[in-house]
């Protein structure tokens, strides 16, 4: 019998509750969530490495403007995007990570460049900016990230600055 | 902040995790995702955790290695060790939020202490699900 295979995923978690997402919203996010299921179960089906599974799922919600990572991210304080994001493998539990980033499109892939051409683990802010810009990834503006939903929960945020909004739809009390 | 975890047919385990932060975030505040052992941890030894919530409690509890370490030196299941950590320690420290994780025996845990979590995940016969309540 082949080895189990096993996939799971998350687009964040909050004061999610029935009645905040409209149904077709549901149903939007229902949609990326699968999609960005079976991109990383189809790799695994074709005995691909769960590194590349966990990427490749994560590359699709970070696309996905309903998820705060990548396009949809939300604002900091000055109206700009700072990512996060890191990879990390069982086997021989080598790892990437970055912090603060800003021109990446997709952060996991950055992560998996710090990962397989750094000697290091994580990279922060414009040192790391820097050793990406040398990487073969896409780069993007900072506004590339922007989406009005964000926008409208920063500006909200920015008048009644002890709540944030984490989660389309969702608002939870967070103090950075 | 979304995140995914794997177990592929060579036994190996792998998680990432990727966010924007909160909103409004200053001072180069960062969070537990990029945080080997805190928001993103995988271990052939015991699992694959990925993280998401307020990070700054996720931190202080070093919620990743702290489930994984309950599997590899205390022996719980992963679902025990992820309820433990998610609706114990870390929720009564105040903390909200949730993990996914998988074990390199093929058990997947989906644990949260928030009224809901974006989440997905293929079940041990290949059924493929989505949710997004808790009740869902």
């Amino acid at each position: 019998m082949a080895n189990p295979i096993a996939i799971a995923l998350h687009g964040g978690a909050g004061v999610l509750t029935p009645g905040l997402l409209t149904p077709e919203d549901e149903t939007t996010i229902h949609e990326a969530l699968l999609r960005a299921l079976k991109a990383g179960l189809t790799l695994l089906e074709q005995d691909g490495s769960s590194l590349d599974a966990v990427q490749a799922a994560v590359v699709e919600l970070e696309e996905c403007p309903w998820f705060n990572a990548g396009k949809g991210a939300v604002f900091t304080h000055t109206g700009d995007h700072e990512l996060d994001a890191a990879i990390m493998h069982g086997a021989n539990r080598e790892a990437g990570a970055v912090a603060g980033i800003h021109f990446v499109r997709n952060p996991i892939l950055a992560a998996r460049a710090v990962l397989e051409h750094s000697e290091h683990v994580l990279l922060a802010g414009a040192g790391a900016d820097a050793f990406l810009a040398t990487q073969d990834l896409e780069k993007v503006p900072n506004d590339w990230y922007d989406t009005d939903l964000r926008r409208r929960q920063w500006q909200t945020q920015l008048q009644a600055p002890d709540s944030v909004s984490l989660e389309p739809g969702g608002v939870d009390k967070k103090f950075g | 902040t979304v995140g995914a975890v794997a177990l592929d047919r060579h036994g190996h385990v792998a998680a990432a995790t990727s966010t924007g932060g909160i909103t409004n975030k200053r001072y180069g505040r960062v969070g537990d995702s990029p945080l080997i052992g805190t928001g993103t941890w995988a271990d052939d030894r015991s699992a694959a955790i990925s993280a998401t919530g307020h990070g700054e409690y996720f931190i202080r509890t070093v919620v990743a290695h702290n489930i994984a370490s309950r599997v590899l030196l205390a022996g719980e299941t992963l679902n025990t060790a992820c309820d433990t950590v998610v609706s114990g320690e870390l929720k009564t420290m105040g903390g909200n939020g949730g993990v996914i994780a998988v074990s390199p025996s093929g058990e997947t845990a989906l644990s949260f202490n928030t009224p809901g979590m974006y989440r997905a995940w293929r079940d041990e016969q290949g059924g493929l699900h989505t949710a997004i309540y808790a009740e869902d």
